[in-house]
């Protein structure tokens, strides 16, 4: 699986 | 024929840019759960609100014609970021799937 670190990565614009 | 449509169709919305923001939150990319990049937050008074057209839970296949396919979270926010700031272009064209239709 992924990192763990990746999965909550969002980003606003 | 008003058949069911077994695959996911992509839709092109074309977002004015009409606002000072774009108004959107995005979440995933490659190496992640969500490889491709998921729309989670639409704003009001952005520009994507006012089109009217982009849904929280649509997957962004293209942003003007730029694959997103294989790119971290960080690539794909860069082309949408640089998407809506360039002057060259008074819109932004994003290619969008509903998934799990």
């Amino acid at each position: 699986s992924p990192p763990k670190e990746y999965e909550d990565e969002v980003t606003f614009f | 024929t008003g058949s069911p449509v077994p695959a996911p169709t992509a839709t092109l919305v074309r977002v004015m840019k009409n606002a000072n923001t774009l108004g959107i939150a995005i979440e995933g990319g490659a190496n992640t759960h969500q490889p491709l990049p998921r729309i989670v937050t639409i704003q009001k008074g952005g520009s994507a609100h006012n089109c009217g057209q982009l849904k929280v839970g649509q997957v962004i296949l293209e942003v003007n014609g730029i694959f997103l396919r294989g790119r971290e979270h960080k690539d794909a926010a860069r082309i949408i970021a640089e998407a809506f700031k360039t002057k060259e272009k008074d819109h932004i064209d994003f290619l969008v799937v509903e998934p799990g239709l």
